[in-house]
């Protein structure tokens, strides 16, 4: 086809291939796409450490960020995530769209002091977000 | 209306300002503080924050649970996946009173019988206990190169024991590479803890001797200063991490601990190995 293309006929093509990328522009990931974000904080300034021990910081990460519209495989959500999706873009903005919270945790171990004097070390579940999910 | 819609954000923002205490963003806004809705972690801090604890633990005792917390977390205070062990808490007592009682036959020797109270309020319902040690700290200038062998007599006082012989545990040790010694009393405490008794009343004594020169007879047992109690329990409430379940393995505590054996084990200086895993044991 390369004689088919002589300079005129650039025109239409670029502006074709110009709505194809602005086409597929709508499936892209947003730029600031539902992922794990870190806090470090000391439990000093939570006035904390004069209680607990150990760790000295401490950092429970937290979700944040759009959820794509496509978001089946990247975030194993449910079906019901498009389907909530498909709600607000197509029926009923007043449904929200999917939300980025976390989706996995990890617990986190502590050494305190009591108030008697005594020393506990204790293992707590769902401590830190290991990981983002769209719901 | 708009004038009471600027009323209101004022007000929000004045009440929200006021409130720079993190703490009151974990509390109910109705005020009345349901003990369900925190955590028991942050419940028992937000009682506490900004105070310092009234009685502050013997700096040994917070050594050796530093230790224990470098071993089974990270930095992050992420527990690692490489500890077998099944208890989810560790705690430690110190004892609340201590004397020493005159001997009162010269079948225990010159050593005195030392009294020991516990009060074990902290240990909660849903905390049961899988093992339990008496951890004594050995003073640096009891090093020395002879093999002691020793017997401790640990006799339950309150609640009252029922009348059992006092358990004997005969074990040898060398003092120069220990700088705690355990002594297995699982056997006497289980039964103790699971009826909810919280105030523990023993008395210890050692009887040792040195290998090398068993005319000596018995010396005086250089244990610095009063053993602490370690409980290793498993916290059973909902907030505490569970590694056991992704096991799938059952644990059961020894069912049968033979009648009064009281069991010891030196632990290395490091006392980084709170508990030797057998090696044999196959991780799923």
């Amino acid at each position: 086809g390369q004689k088919a293309i002589s300079s005129e006929a650039k025109g239409p093509l670029l502006t074709a291939s110009f709505n194809l990328s602005e086409y597929f522009k709508q499936f892209l990931f947003p730029q600031n796409e539902c992922e794990l974000h870190d806090f470090r904080l000391s439990f000093s300034q939570l006035k904390w450490d004069n209680w607990i021990v150990a760790p000295h910081r401490y950092n429970p990460r937290y979700c944040k960020g759009d959820c794509p519209r496509a978001v089946r495989h990247r975030y194993g959500s449910p079906v019901h995530t498009m389907v909530q999706n498909i709600i607000y873009e197509k029926l009923d903005s007043s449904v929200p769209r999917p939300s980025c919270v976390p989706g996995k945790y990890s617990p986190l171990s502590v050494l305190t002091i009591e108030p008697d004097g005594s020393i506990a070390y204790k293992e707590y579940e769902d401590m830190i977000a290991t990981r983002c999910t769209c719901r | 209306s708009q004038a009471s819609m600027g009323e209101s954000q004022i007000g929000a923002s004045e009440n929200l300002e006021s409130e720079a205490d993190p703490w009151s963003l974990l509390l109910p806004t109705d005020g009345n503080d349901s003990p369900g809705l925190l955590p028991p972690l942050f419940k028992v801090l937000s009682d506490r924050r900004g105070e310092t604890p009234k009685l502050q633990p013997d700096s040994r005792a917070l050594y050796y649970m530093k230790k224990l917390y470098k071993t089974y977390a990270t930095k992050e205070g992420v527990p690692k996946p490489s500890r077998s062990h099944l208890y989810n808490t560790v705690r430690l007592f110190s004892p609340c009173a201590q004397q020493e009682q005159a001997p009162s036959n010269q079948a225990t020797g010159p050593l005195p019988m030392t009294d020991l109270l516990f009060n074990l309020d902290r240990v909660t319902v849903m905390e049961h206990l899988l093992k339990s040690v008496l951890l004594y700290t050995l003073n640096n200038s009891a090093a020395s190169s002879s093999t002691v062998t020793c017997v401790c007599d640990l006799v339950v006082k309150e609640p009252m024991s029922s009348g059992r012989a006092p358990p004997r545990a005969p074990y040898s040790f060398t003092l120069k590479r220990h700088r705690w010694i355990e002594i297995d009393v699982t056997s006497l405490l289980q039964p103790l803890v699971a009826s909810s008794e919280r105030s523990i009343h023993m008395s210890v004594n050692f009887t040792c001797t040195k290998d090398q020169a068993p005319e000596d007879g018995v010396f005086n047992m250089p244990l610095s200063v009063p053993p602490s109690l370690i409980l290793y329990l498993n916290d059973t409430s909902t907030q505490a991490y569970h590694s056991w379940q992704s096991l799938q393995s059952t644990w059961r505590p020894s069912q049968h601990p033979s009648q009064g054996s009281v069991a010891a084990h030196p632990v290395k200086e490091e006392a980084s190995e709170v508990e030797k895993s057998p090696r044999h044991r196959h991780r799923r």
